[in-house]
């Protein structure tokens, strides 16, 4: 399996 | 000019124990609402996310906005040189480059200072979107650590599902496998003790047991923690401060290749 980085998820703010 | 005082030092140690494994710098956000910090460790898999309310502290001041940007390593040192029950008291002046740590003893018979240099780091904010999340569990802190902690040593990475029967907690390698399935258990006199699963759908979730096992050095912050889960979306790992805030762990499921 994969693992995704987390800014994946979240928005740039 | 900004103040903190905490008559509770370890509880500030506690914080910086659970997370320097995560992070080497970090910067805190100081305002009239308290210290936050935001960051992402090293490899950009899971986000820190903490905050001190300024009321859960004995005195805050904080008169302009400040960003101080610290070295966790060197924050460690200054926090190895107080004692267990001593009173720390935080103070920066506006624009300031460096931090002051006042260390006091209970009786008032010791008195240490250390200024620390801040850092100039290039932070990243990320906006983290409200989820309604399929599952909610709470359980001992103690047993979360313990569970992951026996897991790690079938596989690098956990299944967490989440029934109405209960939670589950499984790993597999090349010795074989282990599951921990633990029940809802409601204990009224002792809640801390309790096991408590509020579901929506049920979900199964994979995650890096490495990270799983630098959350969980969080423990001796709260007797309960709190993990919230939903498809597609990061597993958060909450735990309470009592009186002062919360410090939450977010991490990226592994996902099929």
């Amino acid at each position: 399996m994969a693992q995704p980085s987390i800014a994946r998820y979240f928005n740039n703010r | 000019m900004f103040e903190a005082r905490l008559v509770n030092s370890s509880t500030f140690r506690k914080v910086l124990d659970a997370i320097k494994d995560l992070l080497n710098e970090a910067s805190f956000d100081c305002s009239e609402n308290g210290i936050q910090l935001q960051a992402m460790d090293s490899s950009h898999v899971s986000l820190v996310s903490l905050n001190l309310k300024s009321d859960g502290f004995d005195k805050f001041r904080c008169d302009r906005n400040l960003t101080m940007g610290m070295n966790l390593t060197s924050l460690g040192k200054v926090f190895k040189c107080s004692g267990a029950d001593d009173t720390v008291t935080m103070k920066a002046q506006d624009y300031a480059d460096t931090v002051t740590f006042m260390f006091e003893s209970k009786k008032q018979d010791k008195i240490s200072d250390y200024e620390m240099k801040l850092m100039n780091l290039d932070q990243e904010h990320l906006g983290i979107p409200d989820t309604e999340f399929s599952c909610i569990i709470k359980m001992p802190s103690i047993e979360f650590a313990r569970i992951i902690r026996d897991l790690s040593q079938f596989g690098e990475s956990i299944v967490i599902s989440c029934t109405k029967e209960g939670v589950k907690f499984s790993a597999q390698g090349d010795i074989g496998t282990g599951n921990v399935k633990l029940a809802q258990t409601h204990n009224f006199d002792k809640e801390e003790e309790s096991v408590t699963i509020d579901l929506q759908e049920p979900v199964a979730l994979t995650f890096a047991c490495q990270y799983l096992n630098s959350f969980t050095k969080a423990t001796p912050l709260s007797n309960q923690v709190k993990l919230s889960m939903c498809e597609n979306v990061p597993l958060v790992v909450e735990y309470q401060i009592p009186e002062l805030g919360h410090l939450r762990f977010y991490l990226a499921p592994k996902i099929e290749e």
